[in-house]
């Protein structure tokens, strides 16, 4: 899965995640990504979140409206990034990693998985990782 | 406000000999993306572009070396979500296109629904005048690889490297090849 999410120079957000799916998935299986609010969400009220690990378990939690709750309701991106994470992972004991950024322009990439390659560039100043902490 | 972009490219299982490529990947695909807001484009065409590129590269679980499904064909899914109108636009188990995020932006911006599948997302496509591309041309031989290797049961070694070494042995059983 790949995902993006944006402010431009207006205030304006926007978020996009495109997938192959699950490796070995029955014909016709859907996952999280196409799905509102579960695969993507952005409101320039709150921000952007676009996330990516185990489908079934984003769709029951629907992980981007759910950080995005977070926010609305005070909570830094990271906060709230890393709040949903683990809901997921103790409630539906699901993996996964979100990008997200707020209406501020500030900005995470967080994720329970052992890897996720992810770049952010603000400011002209291009930062990216791959394990947890960088 | 200052720009910002920020990109992943899955939380899946990325080998040792995949790790530097997939991190070049999300480099080049955010620094195309913030040319985009630098010249003051829109956060919509930014995330696009950052798709694309990533879609483009076969490194990822997108587009071009998308995973396979159980009878080896390549089913991708998209969606892009404008946060000023709260529209969005997504495809689901399409086939035989290049970039799936193109296709769900057209479905945002040109029709009255928020989501296309299947069959009916490749007649939009054609009707779009989107090009179509061979399925063989989205398969790499990565992909290829990683399918024969779970056709069976139980005969995934390398599983644990994407769950880390404190996840529980019934654990990876239930969220055998899980990851999206």
């Amino acid at each position: 899965t790949v995902g993006a999410v944006a402010i431009d120079s207006q205030g304006n957000v926007a978020s996009a995640t495109s997938t192959g799916g699950m490796l070995n998935k029955m014909a016709g299986r859907v996952g999280d990504t196409p799905c509102v609010g579960c695969g993507a969400y952005a409101d320039n009220l709150f921000g952007a979140a676009s996330p990516t690990g185990h489908g079934e378990a984003i769709m029951k939690v629907t992980l981007c409206r759910l950080i995005l709750f977070h926010m609305e309701q005070g909570m830094s991106p990271e906060k709230a990034a890393d709040t949903a994470l683990e809901y997921m992972k103790t409630r539906v004991q699901g993996i996964g990693g979100v990008i997200v950024v707020n209406s501020s322009g500030d900005w995470v990439a967080r994720f329970t998985s052992e890897k996720m390659p992810w770049a952010a560039v603000k400011n002209d100043q291009l930062h990216y990782g791959f394990y947890k902490g960088e | 406000m200052l720009p910002v972009i920020v990109v992943h490219g899955g939380a899946g299982l990325v080998g040792a000999e995949r790790l530097e490529g997939s991190c070049r990947g999300v480099q080049e695909a955010a620094l195309a993306a913030y040319r985009i807001l630098q010249q003051g484009g829109s956060a919509l065409d930014a995330v696009e572009e950052a798709v694309v590129k990533m879609e483009d590269n076969p490194m990822y679980n997108a587009g071009c070396g998308s995973v396979l499904n159980e009878l080896g064909e390549v089913e991708m899914d998209a969606i892009i979500m404008d946060g000023k109108t709260l529209a969005s636009g997504a495809v689901s188990a399409v086939r035989g296109i290049a970039n799936p995020i193109k296709l769900s932006r057209l479905v945002m911006e040109k029709t009255q629904h928020l989501c296309l599948t299947a069959e009916g997302a490749s007649r939009f496509a054609k009707a779009m005048g989107v090009p179509e591309v061979e399925e063989e041309s989205l398969k790499t031989d990565y992909s290829r690889k990683r399918w024969v290797e779970n056709l069976a049961p139980g005969s995934n070694p390398v599983e644990s490297q994407m769950y880390g070494k404190s996840v529980s042995v019934s654990f990876l059983n239930q969220n055998r090849g899980k990851m999206g």
